[in-house]
């Protein structure tokens, strides 16, 4: 697939969704 | 950062990595502030107790960050 919204970014106060493909 | 490590084992994964990221934000901005977003994004997929290491040494955060910044240069 497209990597071109990798790396998933960050933000303080925000939860992180960067763990919902694992 | 005794609070987090006491704090760490008890939280959920997606936790963990919640407490992580705000630590590693924080510190990482004041070297990256325009890349910390997406440099704290990367490093979060390391495991956490390499995060932890990064915390406890800013050296091997400084190597970490300038490797993360290198690729994100060539991507």
């Amino acid at each position: 697939g497209s990597s071109i919204n990798w790396p998933p970014e960050f933000h303080p106060g925000v939860p992180w969704k960067g763990l919902q493909n694992i | 950062l005794e609070t987090l490590t006491s704090t760490l084992p008890s939280a959920s994964p997606q936790e963990q990595k919640q407490m992580l990221g705000e630590r590693l934000f924080s510190l990482i901005q004041a070297v990256q502030p325009t890349l910390a977003g997406k440099i704290t994004g990367m490093l979060l997929e390391i495991n956490n107790s390499e995060l932890l290491r990064m915390l406890e040494s800013p050296e091997f955060l400084l190597s970490k960050v300038d490797e993360a910044v290198a690729v994100l240069q060539a991507h």
